[in-house]
């Protein structure tokens, strides 16, 4: 068996053969034990094209309690991963990204003319010839959904924290430095010279953290489609987040905090540009905040200045509106605050808006996930095993 | 194209239950 016959490559079919009795050798070689950084310098989502070739062995020898045995103990494997790697992105990443690569393997080659339409020839020679596994394609979409959801809670578990005083509380923009509203002047200067204690985090520190998760899922070969419903969905946090402590707290709703918040979504807004992630509906989840910081910018006085705030923030329902230019606390003292007819008049033009009453916005808010089929350019009999895997018990067919 | 043969649907557990029957597994064995 350990036999090697040197042998062209178009004699492969793109099949992996193994004995029965190294199934679960092969789940633990290549999933409960595989450390995602041994695959880095490889075809993206290696292992699911191994068991994909696998799967396609126990098909051709037409071994239905193979095939089931082998999917089986896949889907368990990778959910015994997950459960011990709660907490790590790298890993829930690097298995998202390989169980939505398995699942749009088996369609791809599940010989439904459906999925077969960007198939190269030799692709479609490849396809599954006894058997249909559209019932495990169901329990791999299930299991994809699962690990994403992980994959939110672990990135937004590290985000949390930095987002109030990335996002408002650090200066961005040096010469704002020391443009407080009265009063509040020394609880921010303590901090600087705090020399950054665990909440000091500034803007620069979050978007290094969400390039970093970028970063990963790119290198790990997730598709874009999945990576830019990830980052919505964080920004969809970030937003959330800032916007609850805005709406709460008097010394963050001031005319300097307006222009260092609205430099700080364009500054994220640019980080979505510079990934190509600005068409992922990522950007549009930022225009509450954005808008709660031209609100804090702009003038507060006429009827015409309040007709202005309403066509301009539309984003923001009535209460939240109001509740921010209650709080709004001036400069200096040549700075007025926000008169009582002002809000009334604000008030009355957004009556007819029937805005739901929830002040806050809800954090925990998901946004429905969804697995784009994807199909692969690669071709199967071409796909190298390296060595260092220790699957030499594998048998190229 | 030949038009290839009906393939035979195989049946699968959902998720659910194929971590219960891992669990029951796990607990049978010592």
């Amino acid at each position: 068996r350990q036999v090697t016959v040197q042998r062209k490559e178009k004699d492969f079919e793109g099949m992996l053969e193994y004995y029965k009795d190294d199934e679960a050798l092969l789940v633990k070689t290549l999933i409960t034990d595989f450390k995602p950084n041994t695959v880095t310098a490889t075809v993206p989502c290696l292992p699911a094209y191994i068991l994909f070739m696998c799967i396609r062995h126990a098909d051709y020898i037409n071994d239905d309690q193979k095939v089931e045995s082998l999917l089986t103990s896949t889907i368990n494997g990778i959910k015994k991963v997950l459960k011990k790697n709660n907490d790590d992105f790298e890993v829930t990443s690097f298995w998202l990204a390989n169980s939505s690569r398995l699942l749009h393997c088996l369609k791809q080659y599940s010989g439904d003319e459906v999925f077969m339409t960007q198939n190269t020839a030799k692709q479609n020679e490849h396809c599954l010839k006894n058997f249909d596994l559209a019932e495990y394609r169901q329990v791999l979409s299930d299991l994809s959904i699962q690990i994403y959801q992980q994959l939110i809670k672990v990135a937004e578990g590290i985000i949390q924290p930095m987002i109030v005083s990335a996002m408002l509380e650090s200066e961005s923009i040096p010469s704002l430095a020391g443009v407080k509203p009265m009063g509040y002047r020394n609880r921010s200067s303590s901090m600087d010279t705090d020399g950054g204690g665990p909440s000091s985090y500034t803007l620069e520190a979050l978007i290094r953290q969400l390039g970093q998760f970028h970063g990963i899922m790119r290198d790990q070969g997730l598709d874009p489609e999945i990576v830019g419903q990830v980052v919505r969905q964080l920004f969809h946090c970030v937003n959330a987040v800032t916007l609850n402590n805005l709406l709460l707290r008097k010394d963050v709703c001031s005319w300097s905090n307006g222009m260092q918040l609205r430099y700080n979504t364009s500054q994220m807004e640019e980080w979505l540009r510079g990934n190509n992630l600005y068409q992922s509906k990522a950007a549009a989840t930022l225009e509450p905040i954005i808008q709660a910081a031209q609100l804090l910018q702009v003038k507060k006085k006429t009827s015409q200045d309040a007709e202005a705030i309403c066509s301009l923030c539309t984003a923001l329902n009535t209460q939240q509106i109001v509740k921010i230019l209650n709080l709004y606390t001036p400069l200096n003292e040549f700075e007025e605050r926000v008169t009582v007819s002002f809000i009334r008049n604000i008030q009355n033009r957004l009556q007819e808006r029937n805005d739901p009453p929830q002040l806050l916005v809800d954090t925990k808010h998901t946004f429905p996930v969804l697995f784009p089929y994807t199909p692969s350019a690669l071709s199967l009999e071409t796909l190298h095993i390296p060595a260092s895997l220790g699957l030499d018990f594998l048998i190229r067919v | 194209r030949l038009p290839s043969r009906p393939r035979i649907l195989l049946k699968a557990p959902t998720l659910a239950e194929m971590e219960e029957m891992n669990i029951s597994e796990e607990e049978e064995s010592p």
